[in-house]
């Protein structure tokens, strides 16, 4: 097999118009890849801030990007995100949306609110502050 | 073409929302009022700006709240979790109707202080009480000694505008309470929940209270504190409970949750192992490890 090796040896590794950069560029993750956003909210803006007493400010984040096609490992996302993406991809069905960025975890918030009738509450609520995002 | 015209329909929607205040965002669709199906934390922003006027809080007990905020929770409203407390609702009530100003009598350093009406209307349904005290508030020229035992004799009234018809009897209730000192603060807290759970698990929302309390004084004060005047702001009731709803944090249940060791996934319900004894073994080596 020398002469063939040797004839493969012979051959140019990749075309003459072939971009070296180009080629490594679908290796690169999307610019604005699926990832969380902060938002910093504060209740004076909403002219909330005369009975939520605290906190004053109020991150409650938020996810934003595109799904790459590895959601799997990176985002911890089921096959079924994959098959929707292959089907997206595809153009098997235009009315089938790309995979969405959305929350996948939430911390909770402490909220002291001044009350209608003058009491004072100190209450913590679920699910307000996102903390994780996945591709679904 | 279907999904375009949805895509016209979401587009326009969010137009008109953009332009809305934030809080009729929390109207449901068809311009039915949505508060009552909102969760609490929405219902206080819903009811908000453009609710009734609100009643402007005590500021001695606005300043133990945020106090109480600072303690639970990170300057971004995260709780902490070094918590080992079961509520996740703290409610402050000042009393609505107080028939004459608190005082200590500087020989007995009894603190008397007559009939207060708290109206608990904003306790809901799904909060259960844990705990509830009162809390007294020292102004800062007061020195009450640390040492001092107190005394208190709660004594629990049927309003008069109460639906019963037989007026009950008053209840006498006597507490060797131990009030916390807190030096910092100069607040002091009675201990009444044996008083109020069962007040507050059958829904009675405005209680009277009539509180006297006798401290003795430690022997060691110095004369001078002991004459110096004392007059004590009528107590705040303070009431801690367990929001059960599905929109408040359970943190000492996820917790608990975490520490409860993972299924294997052949260990997933009685059908992996059909006999008993299997779960039995399982379930002493599991106990085991």
């Amino acid at each position: 097999g020398k002469e063939a090796v040797s004839s493969e040896l012979q051959k140019p590794l990749a075309p003459a118009s072939f971009n070296l950069s180009e080629y490594f560029r679908q290796f690169l993750f999307p610019q604005n890849e699926c990832e969380l956003h902060d938002f910093r909210l504060s209740f004076s803006q909403l002219k909330w801030d005369s009975w939520i007493v605290a906190p004053h400010r109020y991150n409650p984040r938020y996810c934003k990007g595109d799904c790459p096609r590895a959601v799997g490992h990176r985002y911890g996302s089921p096959v079924h995100t994959m098959v929707q993406n292959i089907i997206y991809e595809k153009q098997l069905d235009d009315s089938v949306p790309r995979p969405s960025c959305v929350p996948a975890k939430y911390s909770p918030l402490s909220v002291l609110t001044v009350e209608p009738d003058g009491s004072i509450a100190y209450k913590e609520y679920e699910d307000m502050i996102a903390t994780k995002c996945t591709c679904r | 073409s279907q999904a375009s015209r949805g895509e016209a329909q979401i587009a326009a929607s969010a137009e008109l929302e953009s332009e809305a205040e934030p809080w009729s965002l929390l109207q449901l669709p068809g311009g039915r009022d949505g508060s009552s199906l909102l969760s609490p934390f929405f219902k206080v922003l819903y009811d908000g700006p453009g609710g009734a006027p609100r009643l402007q809080p005590d500021s001695v007990a606005l300043r133990y709240m945020k106090r109480l905020y600072k303690a639970y929770a990170t300057k971004e409203g995260i709780p902490k979790s070094n918590r080992s407390h079961l509520y996740n609702t703290v409610r402050l009530f000042t009393p609505s109707v107080q028939h004459k100003q608190a005082s200590v009598d500087q020989v007995t350093g009894a603190m008397r202080s007559v009939g207060l009406l708290f109206n608990l209307d904003r306790v809901t349904a799904v909060e259960h009480l844990l705990k509830s005290v009162l809390l007294y508030t020292f102004n800062d020229s007061v020195s009450l000694p640390s040492a001092a035992q107190c005394v208190c004799h709660l004594v629990l009234k049927e309003p008069e505008s109460s639906s019963t018809t037989l007026p009950r009897a008053p209840h006498s209730f006597s507490f060797e309470s131990q009030p916390v000192f807190r030096k910092k603060y100069k607040w002091v807290e009675v201990d009444v929940t044996t008083l109020l759970q069962p007040l507050v698990a059958s829904d009675k929302r405005s209680i009277h209270v009539s509180v006297n309390c006798t401290c003795v004084k430690d022997q060691l004060q110095a004369p001078s504190a002991r004459d110096s005047p004392c007059s004590l702001v009528p107590p705040s009731l303070l009431l801690y409970l367990n929001d059960t709803s599905t929109h408040a944090y359970h943190g000492w249940y996820s917790l608990h949750h975490k520490r409860s060791p993972p299924q294997a996934p052949g260990r997933r319900g009685l059908s992996a192992c059909p006999t008993g004894e299997e779960t039995a073994k399982g379930a002493r080596s599991r106990h085991r490890r």
